[in-house]
């Protein structure tokens, strides 16, 4: 699922 | 942020300084890829295309551009700088960028979640990262002494590999709806990478001896 601000990832 | 999370990016952190305290106090780059080197600015360089565009957290934009920032100066040392350029083992690390970078980006082509120019580039990063080290991998082989730092480098980034799978593990029991294959699978693929180095890496620690990978 997409989350709402985009990728919190590094 | 979990302490998966947080511990893998430290990790990480702790790679690009092992490597940049090699090339800046040392001032050599002997034993490390250039071409992994290339492919890591490039992988940065596509995945945080959202740093105009999405602000996430303080921390998420600090450590982007720190990221950004080393990769790109590592690349500058080892080509330019006067001295650290002639450690440089450029007839060991002959592997060829192309090789990896144009089927990652078919494959970015056609496998993503969304089709948007900068969806495509953040998975095309994914896709790249996973197999970027590939280079430093096969030069780690042919070098017969590989020095601690050296070692240091890529267990580090091994591990910070290895903790993010353990992030979204947590993350997937504890957020509702985080389910994101392509990264998911990638990831793994990236860590199966070191599932080797991990294992001369940590018989050479055992044995209290310097480490060296069979030919």
């Amino acid at each position: 699922m997409e989350q709402p601000q985009g990728h919190d990832e590094l | 942020m979990n302490i998966f999370r947080l511990a893998g990016d430290m990790t990480h952190l702790a790679s690009v300084l092992v490597l940049l305290l090699k090339i800046h106090t040392i001032k050599s780059c002997a034993g490390v890829s250039l071409k992994t080197q290339e492919l890591y600015a490039l992988v940065f360089a596509t995945r945080y295309l959202d740093i105009v565009t999405d602000f996430i957290s303080v921390y998420n934009t600090v450590m982007k551009l720190i990221f950004l920032g080393s990769s790109f100066s590592i690349v500058w040392y080892i080509r330019h700088h006067r001295v650290v350029r002639r450690s440089y083992d450029k007839d060991q690390d002959t592997f060829r960028h192309y090789l990896l970078m144009i089927p990652c980006m078919l494959l970015a082509l056609f496998v993503h979640e969304k089709f948007t120019f900068k969806e495509v580039m953040w998975t095309f990063s994914l896709y790249l990262e996973a197999v970027a080290i590939l280079p430093q991998l096969v030069l780690l082989q042919r070098t017969r002494n590989i020095d601690n730092l050296t070692g240091q480098y890529v267990f580090l980034l091994g591990a910070y590999r290895g903790l993010y799978i353990f992030n979204w593990i947590y993350r997937y029991f504890t957020e509702p709806h985080f389910v994101h294959w392509i990264t998911w699978i990638a990831g793994v693929v990236q860590t199966l990478l070191y599932a080797d180095f991990f294992y001369y890496y940590f018989e050479s620690w055992k044995n209290n001896v310097r480490l060296q990978l069979p030919a």
